[in-house]
Order: C-alpha cells, then sequence, then structure tokens
C-alpha cells in the first residue's frame, strides 16, 4: 500500500514531498470518525 | 533545417549549463547561510507568526523539532492517518502551539 | 528527415529540462531570500525590543509543523527516548517545512505566487547575487517562461 518516508531534521528541500503527503492524505477517501462534524479537515495555512 | 536545429540544441546546450552552475552555486550559499554560526541565533519563527497563519481557534499546530535524518513516515490514508517519527541521531521535541 | 526529427525530440527534452533546472533555481532563490528576510527581521525587532523573545516563544529552524483541525483526536506514543514518536490522527492533517510556514508568513515577498510589490522586489533582489537578480524579476512577474526565450537567444 501507499506510504510515503521523508527524511527530515535539516532546512530546506522537502516542501514538494509534504505537497504530496498533504494531497495523499487530503484525498482520501476513508471515513472521518467523526465525519458528522461539520469542517473537520483543516482549513489550510492562511498566506499573509 | 537541421543546421538550424543542431545551432539551437547547442544553444540549450550552454543554457542547461548555466542553469546547473547557478543550481550548484544557490545551493552552496544556502548551506553557508544555515551554517553560519553569525546567524545561529536569528533564524526563528514565534508563536505568533505561527497563529498568524493558523487560526488557533479552529486550527492545532503542532511542532516537530528533529534532528537530521530522522525518518518521517505517513501510512496510507485508506489504513490510518498514522505520522511515524523515528530518529537516530538524538531525541525529537514535539510541542503544542499554545493558542495564546 | 530522420535525423532532424531526432533533434527535434533532443530539443524537446532539453527544454523540458531546462525547465525544471529553472523552477528548481527559482525555489532554492525563494528559500535564500525568505530566510534572510527572517534573519533581518528578528534582527531589527531584537534591537528594537533590545531584547531577544522570550525562549518558549520562539522556534528555531529547521522545523516541521502538522496542522489539523481543533477537533482532531490525536492519539500518540512516545518512546522513553523520545527517538521514535507515532501518532494516530482521527481526521485528515497537513504537514508543512519551515520554508512553507516563511512563505505563508511573507518572508518570501509573495515572489512565488507572482505577485510582488515593487518595494519588496527591490528589497529581494538586495538579497541575493546580481547575477540572479533577472530571475527574481522573473518570479514577480509570472513571466519566467516568456523570459525562457530571452535566456536562450542571450545565451
Amino acid at each position: 500500500r501507499s506510504r510515503i518516508l521523508v527524511s527530515i531534521g535539516e532546512s530546506f528541500g522537502t516542501s514538494e514531498k509534504f505537497q504530496k503527503i498533504n494531497q495523499m492524505v487530503g484525498s482520501s477517501d476513508r471515513p472521518l470518525k467523526r465525519s458528522a462534524e461539520v469542517s473537520t479537515t483543516p482549513k489550510p495555512l492562511k498566506r499573509l | 533545417k537541421y543546421q538550424g536545429l543542431e545551432k539551437e540544441i547547442h544553444d540549450l546546450q550552454v543554457a542547461e549549463q548555466q542553469l546547473d552552475d547557478l543550481i550548484q552555486m544557490c545551493t552552496v550559499q544556502l548551506k553557508l547561510l544555515t551554517e553560519d554560526p553569525e546567524n545561529q541565533q536569528y533564524p526563528y519563527v514565534t508563536c505568533q507568526d505561527l497563529r498568524s497563519i493558523a487560526d488557533p481557534s479552529e486550527q492545532m499546530v503542532m511542532l516537530i523539532k528533529a534532528p537530521p535524518e530522522t525518518q518521517l513516515q505517513v501510512s496510507d490514508p485508506a489504513e490510518a492517518f498514522q505520522v511515524s517519527l523515528k530518529s537516530t541521531q538524538g531525541p525529537i521535541d514535539v510541542f503544542l502551539c499554545p493558542e495564546d | 528527415a530522420q535525423e532532424c526529427q531526432n533533434l527535434e525530440i533532443e530539443k524537446q527534452r532539453r527544454l523540458e529540462r531546462i525547465k525544471q533546472k529553472r523552477a528548481q533555481l527559482q525555489e532554492l532563490l525563494l528559500q535564500q531570500i525568505a530566510f534572510k528576510n527572517l534573519v533581518q527581521r528578528n534582527q531589527q525587532n531584537e534591537q528594537q525590543n533590545q531584547s531577544p523573545p522570550a525562549l518558549n516563544a520562539t522556534i528555531q529552524l529547521p522545523f516541521l509543523i502538522v496542522n489539523t483541525s481543533k477537533r482532531t483526536v490525536i492519539d500518540c506514543s512516545i518512546s522513553s527516548d523520545k527517538f521514535e514518536y507515532l501518532f494516530n490522527f482521527d481526521n485528515t492533517f497537513e504537514i508543512h517545512d519551515d520554508i512553507e510556514v516563511l512563505k505563508r508568513m511573507g518572508m518570501s515577498f509573495g515572489l512565488e505566487a507572482g505577485k510582488c510589490s515593487a518595494e519588496d522586489l527591490r528589497t529581494a533582489k538586495s538579497l541575493v547575487p546580481k547575477a540572479l537578480e533577472g530571475y527574481v524579476t522573473d518570479m514577480s512577474t509570472g513571466l519566467s517562461w516568456l523570459n525562457q526565450g530571452l535566456l536562450l537567444n542571450s545565451a
């Protein structure tokens, strides 16, 4: 099954991998435990 | 047409080499920046910075400070929303960004 | 004709590689600008406040953030030496690295979105070597590919 492994702890260079992870997690059709609640998915970070 | 294409490919070769040199230069500069003793004290963000991009009334922000080469693994979301961290060079610190 | 076709394929392959390398270079420039801008901002703040912020109110780079809804329940297992963590969320989450946080904070002057004021562009260009200022200008106008042709001609 697809899982993603990233080496972290250094500055710079991992942004792309996290975009992939966030897409994978955000697009999963896994039934959310409390899907009844409104807006359970995290709101994207703001851009100042 | 053949000669025109040959000339274009030569130009592209030169352009690509230029880019390789600039990428190499920038990578070295970035590394020197992050390792510069002068800079050790100043590259930080404040909790206020984090609250400015993630609304604390709706978002929970967890901070992870890990040593180099720590492995972060995200499982297949169809199985679980699971994140594992495994360090070999030291302890990992995890904080919750306080609301106030 | 066959040789022309081969050269045409070679040309497209090179153009694609150049496109990727320009994007990689622009990302490196964004990181350099964001990092330097953050350092300058913190230095100025500390001079104004005549003291550094409280230690527990700052997070040194590098770091990661995981953000999720406030209502998410997170089960967390930690090894006794803190070398291993396991988090189980009951809702989706997002992971971002420090550079993404700096960009969201505006430390890269919105260059990644091709939106940058003239004033900010001047500041951003002052943070990179002269030879690279053209790339910063390209990013600020979001015309990086239009100028691709100019780059080739100059080459």
